[in-house]
């Protein structure tokens, strides 16, 4: 008799709801053969985490993948990373891969001192290793998506570039011990990445000034 | 019909989200449209529109190669309804309902799969639409909803956020594992899904605790109902086993939040879970540092730390309802009528089934007893503050007679009940389990018991093996308990009749 | 009397040594089988 029952856009649903109400006041003593079924189903059809990852519909058309051979894994990139063993997490301590660096490079990589939700993740781990040419296109060419993110956090809590917000170039601050004589014991020079032309990291002119404020604070 | 054309425009929308981005201009229009055109301008037309959409999306779910593309309309819809929460006008009905119809929608649609005869019912849209609106509401709010631009929309959402989360949980309370169960696994992984439990913890002012605690208690609730002494089907003991998972995690990250509610948690704990139990209670503040409890000069008096009130986010007087005022007032003045009246309220009406370690029944009221012995616990650190030490941490205060006369009149379950409660404040370094530690101990090695004496340590050492015999974590107020009778020089284990009785346990003792 | 929660804690990523790391906020599933893809925690990219 309740009204709520009289309602055309809920009277069909509602007598299933309320039946769910009984175990809740009198639960079973034992499960009954319904429930058993019931507790089974959900148990081959328990989500995971793939179900649980973000959705995208819309595909940036760079991003879909490419045709390779049939060998190689479909699988998304963000697997589980396996156990950290103690020479890999050493490396993570002193920096990535010193053999594969330029002299540019190695100068530019600071030890690992994150410790963000971020830094123990697969994805965050690989970007530490890829060179600036790759976290440079990532960043220009997947604007919006968590890779630009990871490849931001990499240029600069690790590699110690800088965002500009008003050109949207990286810059990169390169300071060198100055010849012995000079006035000054250390040398400034800036760098920006020139994404719109060249492609390359280039030394900013000699009118170059700094000025936090034009700096994104990542 | 009317069903039909909310297919046509539902699939429209999309078909539109797989080729533009979601924030594009095209899908501002579209969803204008449906306003205008009478899609979504009333509570009937958006009732019946998102039941349709509900239902295709779950249809679609069902017909989809399972290999394939499966969630593309259910995450069209999460977007939808997303969307919808932001753009609209809010005339007819104001955000917070728009919110409580669209789950409302959700909770009919699911109930009906759910219990229909011949149900195909499968968790996994269901599961995907939770998360998908978790995903896109956490894209949102960052930064205190930076994204939105107009500020007055901004500000409205800024102190929506609470009540989003808040609204979220009180919905998949109503769809817990007792009253669904083939949603299940379902809402354990939305329970400790990563944008719902850290945020739930961490919403200003604790203001997502209460909420949060309801739903570990309803997982517990379903896992006590069905875990027997006769073996535990398969299923269960899986739901178990990501429940101890979960909690693990929270203990890692908010250790205060297992600490703080703690007391909710055992009067819901399944009583032959001693892991879990111990588990919870081993929490640590992330700033403490552990003494070494096995340290035979362990000496709590001298520890900071053993001097600090731990908080407690549920009150236990709220359980005591009329026990309250004659507890209080023995406190303040003990008196022999006070404690009658105690002793004869802590028993049940009626025999209650209770799968525990030993016991099929209980016949004392667990709840009332473990909310007197956390508030005289409460109140003898408050006083501890308050005045000194020297006025608890004496076995004539009457903090300690309460507690000592309650376990000398009552029956044996009584004294499994209390000393049982009293152990479970034994945790980490604070006034509660410094306290609780003298308390236990002087009762241990009492005289006062006369023929009770040797059932009284009969049943705290049962308690400490109940606690210490499972695999670890051990929180560090029972191990320091039990380092501490080990090392008595008034009392030998060894000679107890009860461990006597027992070989295993006295040959574990014999080792220690 | 429950098990050796070692490899539990391990799947988890939960170390033994002072650094204590969040592990919710990137939690792929309650049990470790159906947590064999990272999920993509919530992050901030300015406009």
């Amino acid at each position: 008799q309740h009204k709520a029952f009289k309602n055309p856009l809920f009277s069909e649903e509602l007598k299933y709801w309320l039946d769910s109400k009984r175990p809740l006041m009198q639960p079973y003593k034992e499960m009954p053969d319904r429930m058993v079924s019931q507790l089974e189903s959900s148990l081959l059809n328990c989500p995971d985490s793939l179900d649980a990852d973000t959705p995208y519909l819309y595909r940036n058309p760079l991003s879909l993948p490419h045709p390779t051979s049939i060998f190689f894994p479909s699988e998304p990139i963000r697997f589980v990373s396996p156990v950290d063993s103690p020479q890999l997490q050493q490396q993570q301590n002193t920096g990535s891969n010193e053999s594969i660096k330029s002299e540019d490079d190695k100068k530019e990589s600071k030890p690992s001192t994150t410790h963000d939700i971020y830094s123990r993740t697969s994805l965050a781990k690989t970007f530490s290793k890829f060179d600036l040419d790759t976290l440079f296109f990532i960043f220009y060419h997947y604007q919006g998506t968590y890779e630009q993110f990871l490849v931001a956090r990499e240029l600069a809590k690790h590699r110690n570039w800088k965002f500009n917000k008003i050109n949207r170039n990286w810059y990169y601050k390169e300071v060198t011990k100055s010849p012995p004589g000079m006035q000054q014991a250390e040398e400034e020079t800036w760098r920006y990445f020139d994404y719109q032309n060249s492609w390359l990291a280039r030394r900013c002119n000699s009118d170059f000034k700094y000025n936090e404020e034009d700096f994104e604070k990542l | 019909s009317e069903t039909e054309k909310y297919y046509l425009i539902f699939t429209e929308w999309v078909k539109l989200l797989q080729k533009v981005e979601h924030d594009d201009e095209l899908v501002t229009v579209f969803l204008r449209q449906m306003v205008d055109r009478g899609v979504l301008s009333d509570t009937d037309s958006l009732i019946n529109f998102c039941k349709a959409s509900f239902e295709l999306s779950i249809l679609a779910f069902k017909a989809s190669d399972p290999t394939g593309e499966v969630f593309v309309s259910i995450d069209a819809l999460a977007m939808l309804v997303t969307k919808l929460l932001v753009v609209q006008e809010f005339e007819d009905y104001s955000r917070n309902e728009y919110l409580d119809i669209i789950f409302c929608i959700l909770t009919m649609v699911f109930s009906k799969d759910h219990e229909q005869d011949n149900s195909t019912f499968n968790e996994r849209p269901y599961f995907r639409f939770f998360s998908n609106i978790l995903s896109e509401w956490s894209s949102l709010r960052g930064h205190d909803f930076i994204k939105i631009t107009d500020q007055q929309i901004r500000k409205e959402l800024i102190e929506f956020d609470n009540y989003f989360y808040n609204t979220f949980a009180s919905y998949l309370h109503l769809i817990q594992p007792v009253a669904f169960p083939g949603f299940s696994f379902a809402f354990i992984t939305l329970l400790s899904h990563r944008m719902f439990l850290p945020n739930m913890l961490r919403l200003e002012n604790k203001s997502g605790w209460k909420n949060l605690t309801i739903l570990i208690i309803d997982l517990f609730r379903f896992l006590d109902q069905y875990t027997g002494k006769v073996g535990i089907s398969n299923a269960i003991s899986v739901v178990y086993k990501g429940a101890l998972r979960v909690i693990i995690g929270i203990s890692n990250d908010f250790p205060e939040y297992l600490i703080e509610n703690h007391y909710e948690f055992m009067n819901a704990l399944p009583s032959s879970y001693a892991q879990l139990k111990n588990v919870m209670l081993a929490a640590i503040p992330k700033k403490i540092m552990l003494p070494n409890p096995y340290d035979n000069g362990l000496d709590m008096d001298k520890i900071d730390s053993c001097k600090m009130q731990p908080t407690v986010f549920y009150d236990p007087v709220v359980d005591l309802h009329s026990f309250k005022k004659p507890v209080d007032n023995y406190l303040r003045i003990p008196s022999n009528s006070l404690m009658r009246t105690i002793i004869n309220g802590v028993y049940r009406d009626e025999y209650s089934f209770k799968s525990g370690i030993g016991y099929d029944y209980v016949s004392v009221d667990q709840k009332l007893v473990r909310a007197v012995v956390l508030h005289v616990g409460v109140e003898a650190g408050l006083e501890s503050e308050k005045t000194s030490s020297g006025a608890i941490f004496n076995a004539k205060s009457s903090y300690y007679t309460l507690l000592f006369n309650l376990l000398n009149e009552g029956s044996s379950e009584v004294r499994f009940k209390v000393i049982e409660a009293m152990m479970e404040q034994l945790r980490y370094p604070n006034i509660h389990t410094h306290w609780f530690t003298f308390v236990l101990k002087n009762m241990f090695t009492s005289e006062e018991w006369g023929e009770q004496k040797s059932e009284i340590q009969e049943i705290i050492l049962r308690n400490i093996f109940e606690r210490i015999i499972v695999n670890k974590p051990h929180p560090w107020g029972v191990t320091v308990l039990f380092t501490q009778l080990l090392n008595l020089n008034n009392v030998k284990l060894l000679s107890l009749p009860c461990v006597k009785k027992v070989p295993e346990i006295e040959n574990i003792l014999k080792i220690l | 009397i429950g098990t050796d929660l070692s490899s539990m804690l391990h799947s988890l990523g939960i170390p033994r040594d002072n650094q204590r790391y969040r592990i919710l906020d990137t939690f792929q599933s309650p049990w470790a089988e159906t947590s064999r893809s990272e999920v993509e925690p919530r992050f901030f990219t300015p406009e």
